[in-house]
């Protein structure tokens, strides 16, 4: 059974899709078989790693609204061992779409039941909401993993967050847990950084990850090429920081 | 009759709340008797302003849901001629219900016709999607004010939110127009920064406006203290940016 990872903030631009996109291809990278599923109808994750929806014809939308088998939506990426099911405009309507289907927000968990074993991780890139899409996200994981920018308006929604989680886990998904909290656009020489960053481990302790993933301008110039920054900088601090990051990430995981 | 804009874009995290709280506090400190309306289930222009939604019992959740008369749905803030109707965590349930309502994308624009001519302007602060609550702030709205961040992922966004507009326009809201394009955590000595304004400039020309909010820590500070960055800090960059902004886009209305 792969392993199932959602990552989910309902706040804007804390840094899910630069988080699902290097996880995902870091993970590949140390060789473990890798499928990133981007259920945002923005499609940043796509996009970021150079995929076009017009070339693959079947993804996400065709998985949750068409009941299209799994196995037709899944497509390649140029990193190998990383595949995706990449998501398209259609999505934008999906959320309203999914309302009125029976066991909406178990869809996602039931497709992804019968994928096959090739793939350890499956990583899925959530919008910023807590509607269907998020829903369905946090139904069909095995765990969540939180990134945060440690600002004000992200802290404020952090309880909101624990909140929908512990409804997931009550009512759909009773073994759903917390994987971890990563700080992200992390700047020491704020003062605001490291308030709000004591107040989260405060309060989340072990969970949050020791590696802290800095603002670095190179995170955010990789996607416009369609790749990784691994692959477009690779000596960049942000590259460092999210090798460092999937490293972690994998040591608390119980692997083969 | 009230001037409405709606401030819009689904990508997170861009400066929306931001701007909303500035421009909407920026108006009354000039004299213009405003209103907020937070219509992100984030309800952080709420919590922004230093007013807990506890406090106030009814807002946008009643509005919309409950068919609350407007009147009674808004609350004084601390700053002299700006009133607020508040969110809470209500809305995060509102967009599936509001699915199965009659003409549910017009909900808001029904209510807030109801409103007494002692406003001028009217302010929509908006979710991170194209979900049913930004619909009904698009379909109530005179104009559409897009904050933009200079940064790959938010360009991608900006067709999709366009299509949306005119969506809107052509079955919903003919009259709707765009007000104009704020580029907002704007750092001149990064090439991105610079390459994404040239495109955004490039397609928008004259509606860009021609004031830049630079990225300025005191901005993401003053929520805290649930004031303003006018009264947080006045010197600093990002209080002349906002009130600089303020004036230019009080410049393209039709003022008494
Ligand atoms: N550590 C970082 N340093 C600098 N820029 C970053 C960093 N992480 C992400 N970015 C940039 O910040 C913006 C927001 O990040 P990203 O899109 O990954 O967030 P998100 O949470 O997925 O946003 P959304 O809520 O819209 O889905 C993007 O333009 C991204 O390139
Ligand atoms: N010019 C700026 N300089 C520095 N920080 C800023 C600036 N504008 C906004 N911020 C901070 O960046 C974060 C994102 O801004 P904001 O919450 O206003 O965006 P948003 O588009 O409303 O997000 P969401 O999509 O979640 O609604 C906040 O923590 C805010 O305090
Ligand atoms: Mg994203
Ligand atoms: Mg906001």
């Amino acid at each position: 059974m792969s392993k199932i990872i959602a990552i989910a903030n309902q706040k804007g631009g804390v840094g899910k899709t630069t988080t699902a996109v290097h996880l995902a291809a870091g993970m590949a990278l140390e060789g473990y078989s890798t499928l990133l599923v981007d259920l945002d109808p923005q499609g940043n994750a796509t996009a970021g790693l150079g995929v076009t929806p017009s070339e693959t014809e079947t993804g996400v939308y065709d998985l949750l609204i068409n009941d299209h088998p799994v196995e037709e939506t899944i497509h390649p990426t140029n990193i190998a061992g990383l595949s995706i099911i990449p998501a398209d405009t259609r999505l934008h309507g999906a959320e309203i779409e999914l309302v009125s289907k029976i066991a909406r927000e178990r869809i996602l968990a039931e497709a992804l039941s019968n994928l096959s074993d090739k793939f350890q991780f499956v990583v899925l890139d959530t919008p910023p909401s807590l509607g269907l899409l998020t829903l369905n996200a946090m139904s069909a994981a095995n765990t969540i993993l939180v990134p945060m920018q440690c600002e004000y308006y992200a802290l404020e929604g952090l309880a909101q967050l624990m909140k929908s989680v512990n409804l997931v886990k009550k009512h759909l998904n009773p073994p759903l847990e917390i994987e971890g909290i990563l700080l992200t656009m992390y700047d020491g020489r704020l003062n605001l950084t490291k308030q709000v960053a004591d107040e989260i481990t405060g309060v989340f302790e072990k969970r949050v990850y020791r590696t802290l993933i800095v603002r670095n301008v190179r995170l955010s110039e990789a996607p416009s090429f369609g790749q990784t920054v691994y692959t477009y900088d690779p000596q960049s601090r942000g590259a460092q920081n999210y090798r460092e990051f999937t490293v972690e990430f994998l040591s608390h995981q119980q692997l083969p």
